[in-house]
């Protein structure tokens, strides 16, 4: 089976805004 | 067929013709006779009543006398001696000569300058007088187009009086790249056709060797010749009342001065030419460049440069940056390292590769193996997810991204086997409960 690849709007950068990545 | 390689292509020591380097060039004089005219006479043999030429008894001068008295003059095209004829096609039957002004003594001298126009590695030089050969006389060269001078020989009759050295000094293995002064060819007999010809390597213990010898090699070399006529052979009557035929009488003149050698250009060239503004070059091959091919060609550096020899061309040898470079350097320390076959540093490797040959992937890209490493595409982004993966660098030669725990695919952008996406970036998969 092949896995969804991950969903960048499922995270939650609230405590970790400086690691976000620019997309 | 290119004489500097063989018949299979491979680079073999070539050197330009031999040729009297001075044919044909302009020499710079110090003394010409002719402005203003000047009258000037032949000294010549006294002959005895049979026509014999008299034994020599006593004083020299006794079977020797000033004749045939002439004028010099630069404005008479058949009375004048410029110092074009020293270097004009030597024809025995029809001499012509550059003549000095008259009686110009010690410790005044002449000197005649030749600019070869680039380095030549001289084997003689030589010159035909019309007068009587000098009493004392200097050749030198520079190396560096004039600005300095060494003396290359010295004749003399008085060796030490004039040039401070000892007649006839003995050569070494310690003093070959010094002149030695001498008293032959300094008679005054002939008193007209005399050679003095000069040989570079004549005596010096390294000439059998000379491929091996950096001194000889350096000792031959020069870009300008000079002689300098520093005493006139006299009979002594100069300065007696009647002394004016005396004076007339003793001049230094040439007929041929000749500088026999070849172009330098260090075992890499078969002949010099001239470029756009006349400057003479040699023709480099061997990846070779410079005035004397005394250089590698840029990129060609993966070796030292060195003089070619009758057994190694020793050509240059392009540095091997699997097309990604454009320049490169030499390493000496690589180079002993290497059994003293490759010291070549790529500079500057383009289309993401890394190395001192560009033959890896640099960081944060990894080698596709379905291309060759000179292709312009060999190495891909690893293009690492940024969440997913644990830093941007993949294995080079897999491009697998390392993956935070629980993620897994090439650039870490899925959930493993078992795993579930989270909402944290520090942890994007968590395992299913």
């Amino acid at each position: 089976d092949v896995m969804p690849t991950l969903d960048m709007t499922l995270f939650d950068w609230t405590d970790y805004e400086d690691l976000r990545p620019e997309m | 067929p290119d004489p500097c390689y063989d018949e299979t292509g491979h680079p073999r020591r070539c050197i330009p013709d031999f040729v009297n380097a001075a044919f044909g060039k302009e020499v710079r004089v110090s003394s010409t006779c002719g402005r203003p005219p000047s009258r000037f006479c032949v000294l010549s043999e006294r002959k005895g009543p049979g026509g014999e030429a008299e034994e020599e008894r006593g004083p020299r001068a006794a079977s020797i006398s000033p004749s045939s008295c002439q004028v010099c003059d630069a404005g008479d095209p058949k009375r004048w001696h410029p110092a074009s004829y020293l270097t004009d096609l030597n024809n025995p039957h029809n001499l012509t000569c550059w003549q000095s002004e008259s009686f110009v003594q010690h410790p005044l001298n002449v000197t005649l300058s030749l600019a070869l126009g680039k380095k030549f590695e001289v084997t003689y030089v030589s010159l035909q007088f019309c007068s009587p050969r000098p009493e004392s006389m200097a050749i030198l060269k520079s190396m560096d187009g004039g600005k300095s001078w060494v003396p290359f020989q010295f004749y003399s009759a008085q060796c030490r009086k004039m040039y401070n050295r000892p007649n006839r000094a003995a050569i070494t293995k310690q003093n070959e790249q010094e002149a030695v002064c001498t008293d032959s060819h300094t008679d005054l007999r002939p008193l007209a056709g005399g050679l003095i010809a000069f040989s570079t390597l004549d005596g010096r213990p390294s000439a059998h060797d000379f491929d091996n010898s950096p001194v000889l090699q350096d000792w031959v070399t020069a870009t300008d010749i000079q002689v300098v006529f520093s005493r006139l052979h006299t009979f002594g009557d100069e300065n007696e009342d009647d002394s004016q035929l005396a004076r007339d009488s003793y001049y230094y003149a040439v007929s041929d001065l000749q500088v026999g050698g070849r172009c330098k250009c260090n075992g890499h060239a078969a002949r010099c030419l001239r470029d756009r503004d006349g400057q003479l070059l040699c023709d480099c091959k061997h990846h070779t460049a410079g005035p004397e091919c005394d250089r590698c060609k840029p990129f060609h550096y993966d070796r030292p440069w060195q003089r070619a020899t009758a057994r190694e061309a020793n050509e240059c040898v392009a540095c091997n940056c699997n097309l990604h470079a454009r320049r490169c350097r030499f390493n000496m320390e690589l180079y002993k390292l290497s059994g003293r076959k490759s010291g070549g540093v790529c500079l500057n490797c383009r289309h993401n590769t890394a190395g001192r040959h560009c033959h890896y992937c640099k960081e944060g890209y990894y080698r596709d193996m379905t291309k060759p490493i000179t292709h312009r595409k060999a190495c891909k982004a690893c293009d690492c997810h940024p969440v997913g993966a644990a830093g941007k660098t993949c294995n080079q030669t897999t491009g697998q991204c390392p993956c935070k725990d629980g993620v897994t695919g090439i650039t870490c952008n899925r959930c493993a086997k078992g795993y579930q996406q989270s909402r944290s970036p520090i942890a994007p998969c968590i395992k299913i409960p």
